[in-house]
């Protein structure tokens, strides 16, 4: 493994705990869209079939139960725990991300790597990865007060897909058979949805304001 | 032919 893939999977998990730790730290998801939340639990649910049957690394099976329990537990949280769930700003969370998910199936019925259930569930899952980040995005336009660590969330959740773009370029050239294009495609596209974000983020910080988004 | 090989990433 490469130094751009584990810092990348570092960045990923570390967004993850900023959640959590908003969630069950502060008890609040406020800014935090469960839509999007729910769409990476369905991402990843979809991805990690082959959990018990594809033998990888011991990094591999703990970190994908980690992601498989976080996001299922951030859900969770959203929908149920009695305080957290108040903090919820469903009224802003419009976005209908039902209609994200047929297509993607659709899409990764037509493209696949292999015409098998679990490649098909594969390219599913990474195609909705790459579109999952939406209504959070929609989300944070439409909050007045974006709290440091919503933004940090989001931020760190588009390092980590930079760093997988440094890691497959990596991997392309020193892994001569390392070709995935429905990954790349993806992953290419899931990044520049976070590009004006990562502006306004970076912005922000430099003039040390607060992190507001233009509608 | 090159076969697709293991999804190894996460």
């Amino acid at each position: 493994m490469n130094a751009f893939r584990l810092a990348g999977d570092m960045t990923h998990l570390l967004s993850v705990v900023v959640l959590l730790l908003k969630i069950h730290t502060i008890k609040s998801c406020a800014g935090i869209s469960l839509k999007t939340q729910e769409l990476y639990a369905l991402v990843f649910a979809a991805r990690y079939l082959d959990l018990f049957i594809h033998f990888i690394s011991l990094y591999n099976t703990v970190m994908k139960l980690v992601f498989l329990a976080s996001s299922f537990s951030i859900v969770w949280y959203m929908r149920r725990h009695k305080i957290v769930r108040r903090t919820y700003d469903k009224d802003h969370d419009t976005f209908r991300h039902h209609f994200l998910v047929l297509p993607c199936l659709a899409l990764a019925l037509l493209i696949n790597e292999r015409f098998t259930f679990r490649e098909v569930m594969w390219a599913f899952s990474i195609y909705l990865e790459a579109v999952a980040i939406l209504p959070q995005l929609v989300l944070l336009q439409r909050t007045r007060n974006i709290d440091n660590l919503t933004g940090q969330y989001v931020f760190f959740l588009g390092a980590y897909r930079v760093l997988y773009i440094l890691n497959w370029i990596y991997r392309y050239f020193t892994e001569p058979h390392f070709v995935h294009w429905i990954s790349w495609v993806a992953g290419i596209v899931q990044t520049l949805l976070y590009a004006d974000f990562f502006y306004y983020y970076i912005m922000s910080w430099k003039n040390n304001v607060k992190l507001e988004l233009p509608a | 032919d090159l076969e697709p090989e293991a999804h190894d990433e996460l």
